[in-house]
């Protein structure tokens, strides 16, 4: 059997809205490490990869590794109808062919459950090789979206260039051009703030813009985001989830044949 | 011109 009581329920409905668009089934993998997803978008050019650890549940208990396929549109349904200061306890007996998500009020004035029917996903497991990129780097988050944002009505392919001078964001389409080039910034009142670009080798990668902007479906969830590119690989956009986990978002770029 | 690379190209069955 498996309970998993999430007290900053929030989070979990946060989780949802960042890859509900992105993926529509998934099988969510529960074992003594923690509650994770890794699943591709329809075209197999994006993977996000969940990881909440266990230590960040206020209960945790998860008898026998449980993968459960769960429609994700379906889960967000349910999910928001939960409050944002809800408890959120995850329940799911062993062979049994239903989630329920319990969602109590924070007076417990409110107790609400929502079972929801579970179905058979054929996944494969990538691996995912650790690797050491060429470049990282980390901004805020609400920069990156806004980077994303503004460039996707221009263009529909960004290229990313890390260089000395510091991170170079490019597109082009039928109307012009845009370049936007941020430099290292530390000298910030919160380190959140912080522009930190650590850079190995330089890199230049192109990417669909398309998914850019649906990986910072995951800004409400971080203050930061930290990019991570090599020439040889997919990027990796990665929102910290509080101090329980992350989503990562792979990419793989534009490349000439 | 560039094409759209697949993840599998990358990352291998685990």
């Amino acid at each position: 059997m498996l309970e998993l009581r999430l007290v900053q329920g929030s989070l979990l409905k946060k989780v949802l809205e960042s890859i509900k668009d992105l993926v529509n089934d998934a099988n969510f993998d529960c074992s003594s490490t923690g509650f994770s997803l890794q699943a591709m978008d329809s075209s197999h050019v994006a993977l996000v990869s969940l990881l909440l650890r266990s230590e960040g549940f206020e209960h945790y208990r998860c008898d026998r590794n449980l993968s459960m396929g769960m429609n994700l549109g379906n889960m967000s349904k349910m999910l928001k109808c939960a409050g944002n200061d809800d408890i959120i306890t995850i329940k799911a007996d062993d062979g049994g062919d239903t989630v329920t998500f319990m969602f109590e009020s924070p007076t417990q004035d409110k107790i609400a459950d929502f079972e929801m029917k579970l179905m058979d996903i054929d996944s494969e497991h990538l691996g995912i090789p650790d690797a050491e990129y060429h470049s990282i780097v980390r901004m805020p988050s609400s920069e990156f979206q806004r980077i994303c944002k503004d460039l996707s009505t221009i263009g529909d392919t960004v290229v990313i260039s890390v260089t000395k001078e510091g991170v170079k964001f490019s597109t082009a389409g039928d109307i012009g051009t845009a370049n936007i080039v941020l430099r290292q910034n530390t000298t910030v009142d919160k380190p959140e703030d912080a522009i930190v670009i650590e850079m190995n080798e330089p890199v230049s990668l192109s990417f669909a813009l398309r998914y850019m902007n649906s990986f910072t479906k995951a800004t409400p969830l971080s203050d930061t985001v930290t990019i991570s590119l090599s020439s040889e690989l997919p990027v990796v956009v990665e929102y910290k989830v509080a101090e329980m986990g992350y989503i990562r978002y792979y990419l793989a770029p534009k490349i000439e044949e | 011109l560039k094409s759209q690379a697949r993840i599998s190209r990358f990352f291998r069955c685990s």
